[in-house]
C-alpha cells in the first residue's frame, strides 16, 4: 500500500482547494514560517481520526476550519480526502485505491467518509489496524516532538515499545 | 505477555544499537536498559548513549543535536520492526548540523525501500536528497498556495523554484 | 504591590508589542491580556498575536516559528525594561527562516549599546552579524578546544576558519 | 559594567584550561554538535551560583566534573571564573574588576571565591542583586527553553513580569 494524494480545502490555512500527489520514495515540503507545512502534518493526522484538538494544537475542533484574513472571509466547513493506492493485501479492501473523508462544521459536527459512502470513525479505525497507518503510530513525527521520545520519564517510553510488539 | 514484551525488547534494543552506530559512526555505541529486571513489565527503559570517543552516559547529559540523533536512532529501530507504508517527519534536521543532517539523510534513505517518507525542512542538504519536491507559500496573507516543484524526473530544480529558507 | 504589577505589565505590553512588530513587520498585531481583570495579582497572562495578513490568534495556533519569534518579542520586551549587562542566547535561531533571522538579528544589534551578547548559534547569518567569532571543536574527542576567530579589527574572517555548520 | 572573560578548566567537556575574551558588541559561539558550545553557557549559570543540577542537565552537580574520554582520565576538580570589568558603579566595588570563580570536587564539596579570596554563595548573591546578572534573570536563554516562555501555563508567566518589576 502507498500514499497516493492528499487533499485539503477550507482546512486552516489551506483555505483554497489543494492537492498534494505523492510518489514512492522521499518528499520535502518546504517555505517559509508560517506559511502552512505543519497544517498539513495536522491534516494527515485529522483525516486519519484524530480525536484530541490539542494534538493539533488548537482548542476545539472547530479551530481547525479557515477562520479568516484580512483579505478574505472565515469558511463553515474543513475538509480532507487521503487516497491510498495498492491496497487490496494490506488494507484487504476489494478496490485497488481507497480515500478516507473527514469533515468539520462550526457547529462541531463531523463527518467520516470511506470511498466517497459515509461511514463512522470506528471503520476507519478498524480498517488501518495493525498497518502502521494511524494517529497512535510513531510514523507521524510532529515538530519538536522528537526530544519527548528520550525526555519523557522511563515509564512513558514503555507505550513505544508495546506499540512494536 | 512478559514473553512478548521482552522479545520485542530485544528487537528494538538490537535494532537500536545498529541505528545509533549508522548515526554516530565508527566509534559510538548505545544500548537501552531495563531499570528494573525484575519487573520489566512496569519498570522504566533507560537509554545510554555512547557518542564517538566518549564515555557512556544517559541521555541528560548530551548536547541538543546529539539528543535527536539518538531519538531517531530509537525511531528508526522501531520503524525496523513495523515499517509503515508512510511516514511523516517536521523539522526533525532542526538541531542537526551539517555532518548530522547527511548520515541522518542516508540512514532515512535507506528505508525508502519500504516506506514514502514526507519530510517537512528548512534544510538545503534535506532538501538535495529528495525525490519530490513542495513549496507552500502565502503569498495572499494568510492563505497557504502549494507551488510543486518535482524534480524526480528532471535532473534539476525548475529556475523559478523559491529559494528553500536558511 | 498591585498598583505596581499594574504599572510593570502595561510597560511590558507596551514594549511586547513594539517588539513584536519590529520582528513580524508591518501589518502586524500583538498584545497580552490579563485573564481576570478583577485578581491581576492571580490570574494568567494570555499572549495575542496576529502576524501580518492573519486573524489574531493564541500563540497555540502559530507555527514554529511564529512562536519562538512571539516569544523573543516577549523577552526583548523585558530587556528593554531591566537590561543587563550581558545576555546569553543558545540556539535562539534553531526554528527560523531566513528572513525572520534578519529581522532578528537587526533588532538584537538594536540592544547592543546597553548590553553584550553572546549567541550560540548554527546559522550563517547570525555568524555574519557577529562582532567577535569562537569555534569550539572537538578534535580529541570527547575534550573541547576553543579556536577564536575574532574579525571586529579586520574586515573579514581567517581564511582557515572552520565552515559553520548548517 | 561588562563582562570581560570567562576561563573553564575541568568543566564538562572543557578538560583543558580554556579562556574566552569578551568584547563589547555581539560574539557568536559556533561548532559542530556536541562540541561544547552549551557547556560554556552552562558553565555562566553555574559559576553564577546556579544551585540545580538538572538546571546544567545533569544528576548531581559533580556531573560538572571532565568524567573522562577514551584518551583521557576524569579529572578530580572543575573550576569555573567569570570576570567582569568596570564594575564600580553597577556592583558598588572597590576594584575596577572583578573575579567570581567556582570549584567542586568529586566529594560534591564545593567552594566560591571573589578575586581569588574564599567566600560564600550569598555574598555572590548579594553582589549581583537588582543587576539583571544572575541564574534566575532571563538573561541566560538555554537552547530549546525560547518556547517555555509562551507554552507555560498563565499563571507561570507571571514569574516573568514579577521579575521585571
Ligand atoms: N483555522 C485557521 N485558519 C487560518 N489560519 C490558520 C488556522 N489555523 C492555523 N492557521 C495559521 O497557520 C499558520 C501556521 O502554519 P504552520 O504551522 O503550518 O506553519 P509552518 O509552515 O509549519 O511554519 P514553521 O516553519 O514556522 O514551522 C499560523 O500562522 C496560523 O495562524
Ligand atoms: N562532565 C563531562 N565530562 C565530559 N564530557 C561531558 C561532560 N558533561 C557533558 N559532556 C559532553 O559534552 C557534550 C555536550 O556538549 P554541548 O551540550 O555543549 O554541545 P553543543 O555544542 O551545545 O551541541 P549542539 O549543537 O548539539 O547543541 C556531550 O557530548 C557530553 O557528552
Ligand atoms: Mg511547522
Ligand atoms: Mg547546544
Amino acid at each position: 500500500v502507498y500514499l497516493k494524494s492528499l487533499e485539503l480545502v477550507g482546512f486552516k490555512s489551506f483555505a483554497l482547494k489543494t492537492k498534494l500527489d505523492f510518489e514512492p520514495g522521499m518528499t520535502a515540503v518546504v517555505g517559509p514560517n508560517g506559511c502552512g507545512k505543519s497544517n498539513i502534518a495536522d491534516a494527515v493526522r485529522w483525516v486519519l481520526g484524530e480525536q484530541s484538538a490539542k494534538a493539533l494544537r488548537g482548542g476545539k475542533m472547530e479551530d481547525c476550519i479557515f477562520n479568516g484574513t484580512d483579505g478574505k472571509r472565515p469558511l463553515g466547513m474543513a475538509e480532507t480526502t487521503i487516497t491510498f493506492a495498492d491496497c487490496e493485501n494490506v488494507l484487504g479492501t476489494d478496490y485497488n485505491e481507497i480515500s478516507i473523508a473527514r469533515r468539520v462544521f462550526r457547529s462541531g459536527e463531523g463527518q467520516y467518509f470511506m470511498n466517497k459512502a459515509p461511514c463512522r470513525l470506528k471503520d476507519i479505525q478498524r480498517l488501518f489496524m495493525g498497518t502502521g497507518i494511524g494517529t497512535v503510530s510513531y510514523s507521524i513525527m510532529e515538530q519538536g516532538r522528537i526530544d519527548q521520545i528520550l525526555s519523557s520519564r522511563p515509564e512513558d517510553r514503555r507505550t513505544i515499545f508495546e506499540e512494536a510488539s | 505477555t512478559t514473553d512478548m514484551f521482552s522479545k520485542t525488547f530485544e528487537q528494538i534494543n538490537e535494532n537500536f544499537q545498529v541505528m545509533f552506530k549508522k548515526l554516530f559512526g565508527t566509534g559510538s555505541s548505545s544500548k537501552l536498559v531495563l531499570v528494573n529486571e525484575e519487573d520489566i513489565l512496569e519498570c522504566g527503559i533507560e537509554v545510554i548513549a555512547r557518542p564517538p570517543g566518549k564515555r557512556p552516559q544517559t541521555v541528560s547529559l548530551l548536547s541538543g543535536g546529539e539528543r535527536t540523533l539518538t531519538a531517531v536512532a530509537l525511531l528508526f529501530a522501531i520503524y525496523m520492526i513495523k515499517p509503515s507504508p508512510f511516514c511523516l517527519l517536521d523539522e526533525l534536521d532542526a538541531a542537526l548540523d551539517a555532518s548530522n543532517i547527511n548520515r541522518f539523510v542516508d540512514v532515512l534513505q535507506g528505508f525508502l525501500g519500504q516506506s514514502q517518507f514526507l519530510v517537512i525542512t528548512h534544510n538545503n542538504r534535506t532538501i538535495a536528497a529528495a525525490d519530490v519536491l513542495y513549496g507552500i507559500t502565502m503569498e495572499q496573507s494568510g492563505v497557504s498556495k502549494i507551488v510543486a516543484m518535482k524534480f524526480k524526473d528532471h535532473e534539476k530544480k525548475k529556475p523559478d523554484a523559491p529559494p528553500p529558507a536558511t
